[in-house]
């Protein structure tokens, strides 16, 4: 572990805090870090410095702030990037559009239950099937998801979504979805903008 | 002219009764339409009435009133009713969109200027070359147009959509479109969306 590189050990670190986390802990030393995952302490501490997370003496460090240090080193939660779900029509449409490109955001993944979309490409954005979007989500810290459905399974897909530790859900189903309090739903209603244009217009005669 | 329907006669009504409008006439009686038309008088009579148009005794029609029962005659102006410019991914999207037809709204033609896209069927809409556009607009007395062309083209569109007499526009381009105030324009905004998403999902941190 001593020779790979502190990429591959700040995930480990993580997990461990975040189960720490979970158990009520809200600071923690280095050398507590090193026992429990059999690590250097010295390892440790070079490595907390290294992501720009600062300790005191006899007290350590605060988990919050270390795990967000973690965060910011590796890229994670980065409110730039998105998943699709549902690469039908809209899907590809919204994958090809390059508007997002242009103003920093990007699709990074796409997953579709259609057995002939897995492993293509479309517009450079690789396509998975659907029974490895939590994995995949999970482990690239992915925080916003688009859902891009048929309406009968955009709450099934919402919940792995939120399974998967995704926060933000931009829902282009017309389906209004069940999602706990700490995640955000924005619902996309294009019938909604057209009955709107409707009545302005009929306002205008 | 006696023998040919109804339904053939009417838009020439409505073209006599449109050009009286701009030249200040607000009353007309079926004497003075048969006589510029050079249609029998009985004809003309006949026709009024088979519309629901109700004159007043030596007043005649209110024009007005006659156009609007010309317009509900022949189906003219139904708000549910829809034009697409620019068939590419969003518009392939959006014509394919079933959401659409479920609520009573129906895109009844595509515009785009791709020869490969002319004469083609997408989710049985029949696409037509952008130089048609005008023309069967007006035929069709089709008040609602949707752009989704990229934005550098958007506002010629637009131009070429209210001088079909278009009068609702829905803007799926990223471009502020100038119009004349009779005509709304339904600005639809994905970027502002997933902006607004975001901060949402900043707030909850
Ligand atoms: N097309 C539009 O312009 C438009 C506009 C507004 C809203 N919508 C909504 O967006 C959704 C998609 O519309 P569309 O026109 O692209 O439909 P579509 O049928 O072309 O695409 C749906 C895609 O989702 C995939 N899919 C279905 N169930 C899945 C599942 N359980 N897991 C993963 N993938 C799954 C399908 O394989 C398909 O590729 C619908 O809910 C529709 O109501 C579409
Ligand atoms: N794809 C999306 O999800 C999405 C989302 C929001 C906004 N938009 C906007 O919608 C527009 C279309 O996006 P897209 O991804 O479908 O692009 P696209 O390039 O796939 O489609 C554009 C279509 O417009 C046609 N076109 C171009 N100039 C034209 C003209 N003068 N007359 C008639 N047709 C013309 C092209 O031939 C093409 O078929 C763009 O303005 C884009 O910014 C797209």
């Amino acid at each position: 572990t001593f020779s790979a590189p502190l990429i591959r050990r700040l995930p480990e670190y993580h997990s461990y805090l975040e189960s720490a986390l979970s158990q009520g802990l809200t600071t923690i030393s280095s050398t507590a870090i090193a026992a429990h995952l059999n690590i250097d302490p010295i390892v440790v501490r070079k490595d907390c410095e290294a992501i720009g997370a600062v300790g005191r003496p006899r007290i350590g460090f605060d988990i919050p702030n270390l795990i967000a240090a973690i965060y910011e080193y590796m890229g994670w939660g980065n409110l730039d990037e998105l998943v699709i779900v549902g690469c039908g029509s809209l899907g590809s449409a919204l994958i090809g559009y390059n508007g997002f490109k242009k103003r920093g955001f990007k699709i990074i993944a796409g997953f579709d239950n259609d057995p002939s979309k897995a492993g293509i490409l479309i517009n450079g954005v690789s396509i998975f099937p659907i029974n490895k979007m939590v994995n995949l989500v999970k482990r690239l810290h992915v925080e916003i998801g688009i859902i891009a459905v048929p309406p009968q399974a955009a709450q099934e897909i919402a919940d792995m979504m939120v399974e998967a530790g995704i926060k933000g859900i931009w829902n282009f189903s017309p389906c209004a979805l069940k999602v706990p309090k700490t995640v955000i739903v924005q619902q996309e209603d294009l019938i909604t903008s057209l009955v709107i244009l409707q009545k302005g217009m009929k306002h205008e005669r």
